[in-house]
């Protein structure tokens, strides 16, 4: 089973996105798939339907009582193959809560290692903070994919985070594969263009080859509350996921 | 003197942007304006050309000794009447270290009471998160600033954020007067269209008659760490702020 977590602090860099389009893809393919919401704002549950504000047993619960079965939290969506586990508000208050406690990282590792004979794969949707969810989802995953905006505000901050993220990793003795994914990328605006060639630059071995272009059917697609790979399997934003997913099927292949 | 906080959970809206652009046109007016930087990723900071890594006394220190003079921790930017409080990383933390702590919701309002004779407005950019960051600017703030992008994932949880943010007030026996600003608007899309729509609807009362359209000149103006107003005063996305800008200063203008 592969664990594939997708954090970035910045907000609106595509993490949700790049979550539903792996998801569809992966899905699309046969895989048993699995989707994890660790942001409280829940934009990964509303895009499949549920009302965060109602979900009763979220992922919150397993912060709560370790015990409580997956089971009972795992929701189905519409689409062959894909299971969610959604997100609830109070998330919002873990930090606060369980932040000073022991042991408080391993909750999600532990929770999705129940159920590892019945998926192929599992994406976690982190919230756009360095915090507890954040911490649960390195120690879960067994690779890391950044999604990274192409334009000077995302760029900031990209090395202090992926040292911090690093940092964590190694307090567990690991070191963590990671692959750094341009989105939104648009050749007309030299902004995106200069900061394609920076992480050309800066990161070539950690960069994915698949460049996400800005493609409007996305909003289309969230609005329809199904993957773009799902509903326009030849648009640009699709095709682009496609190539990203080859790659982290197949790790030989990459830049 | 005003203080406005521009706020909402959902990442990537256009929060930092709008306190830029604000802030820029405030400056060229004339008035003496303070930007205040809580989020821990540091965009607004680094818009600024400060690198949120290197600063030392950050708007942090704040939460650790609430007698540190402001004037050591506020910084000058290269534009008249533009001043910034920088952010510092150890913004994350402050939700696990003092979260639960009592008083810690007003040591923002405590430290910009400190200058009201130095400035007439202050702005304070928000973290993408409900937090202690996020209570402190409600707190401090006599105007709450709303961006939301026209599209569904960021419709998503408004109405639910609204309710807790006036929530938070109650508790503090204020209504708080707030603005929805409709961001990045693209009339070729028919889902940027429709949750315009569905802004006007629901939100009438509070809706901005400032439409913001996407417009690619921000990138180059977050580049070249120059608001949008002072560097393109013509651009589609300068002249959509300053018509906010003259609501929020009019506030008869609006609705
Ligand atoms: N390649 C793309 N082209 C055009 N629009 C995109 C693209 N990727 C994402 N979007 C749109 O940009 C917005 C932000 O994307 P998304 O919500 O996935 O980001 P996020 O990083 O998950 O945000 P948050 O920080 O709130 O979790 C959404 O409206 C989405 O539809
Ligand atoms: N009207 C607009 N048209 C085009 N691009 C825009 C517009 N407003 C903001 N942007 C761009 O969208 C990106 C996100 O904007 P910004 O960083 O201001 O959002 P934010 O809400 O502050 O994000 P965060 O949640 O990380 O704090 C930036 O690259 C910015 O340049
Ligand atoms: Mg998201
Ligand atoms: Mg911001």
């Amino acid at each position: 089973m592969k664990v594939w977590a997708i954090a970035n602090q910045k907000g609106g860099v595509g993490k949700t996105t790049t979550t539903v389009s792996i998801a569809g893809l992966l899905s699309l393919k046969g895989s048993k798939t699995l989707m994890v919401d660790l942001d409280p704002h829940g934009s990964l549950t509303a895009y499949f339907g549920y009302n965060p504000d109602k979900v009763e047993l979220g992922v919150y619960a397993l912060f709560q009582d370790k015990n409580v079965p997956m089971s009972s939290l795992i929701q189905p969506t519409e689409f062959d193959n894909l299971a969610l586990l959604p997100s609830s508000l109070a998330l919002a208050t873990v930090d606060r809560q369980v932040g000073a406690q022991e042991g408080m990282g391993l909750v999600i590792a532990r929770a999705l290692n129940s159920v590892r004979e019945e998926f192929d794969h599992i994406l976690i949707d982190c919230p756009p903070m360095l915090g507890v969810a954040m911490v649960n989802a390195l120690a879960a995953c067994t690779h890391l994919i950044i999604p990274v905006q192409t334009e000077f505000l995302a760029l900031q901050g990209l090395e202090r985070m992926v040292r911090t993220l690093t940092m964590i990793m190694k307090a567990r003795n690991e070191t963590l594969p990671y692959t750094i994914v341009p989105t939104m990328f648009d050749k007309r605006t030299k902004a995106s263009v200069q900061s394609l060639e920076f992480l050309q630059a800066q990161y070539r071995s950690r960069l994915s080859g698949a460049l996400i272009p800005v493609d409007t059917q996305f909003r289309d697609a969230s609005r329809a509350g199904v993957p773009l790979p799902l509903k326009a399997p030849r648009s640009r934003g699709s095709t682009a996921y496609e190539i990203l997913v080859e790659e982290l099927l197949n790790p030989v292949t990459m830049g």
